[in-house]
């Protein structure tokens, strides 16, 4: 099992 | 044939739209540690550099160093470069992976 999340976030910068 | 070795290169984006216009993914603490580009929007800064590529890792913003740099920090440290007055474009260091 690892330690990372495994989604990822992703943001928008404008 | 051996491995292309990984390179960094600056990229200076000039503010000649009102927007930035890029998405990036990840940054400390996730499987991506630091923040990648995963989208460029069409008509912004970034897409009229025409430098900037889908899959590019962004090392710096400005020489600030975005290692161990959390997601929402990042993406406000790229926010802030672009938003600021003081300068007339943004300098990323890219890392382009197996270029």
């Amino acid at each position: 099992v690892s330690k990372n999340p495994q989604w990822v976030p992703v943001t928008w910068v404008f | 044939s051996p491995v292309p070795a990984p390179t960094a290169t600056l990229v200076r984006v000039l503010k000649n739209s009102n927007t930035l216009g890029i998405a990036i993914e990840g940054g400390a603490n996730t499987r991506q540690p630091l923040p990648r580009i995963v989208t460029i929007q069409k008509g912004g800064s970034a897409h009229n550099c025409g430098q900037l590529r889908v899959g590019q890792i962004i090392l710096e913003v400005n020489g600030i160093s975005l290692k161990g740099q959390e997601h929402k920090d990042a993406a406000r440290i790229i926010a802030e470069a672009f938003k600021t007055k003081e300068k007339d474009h943004i300098d990323f260091l890219v890392f382009e992976p197996g270029l």
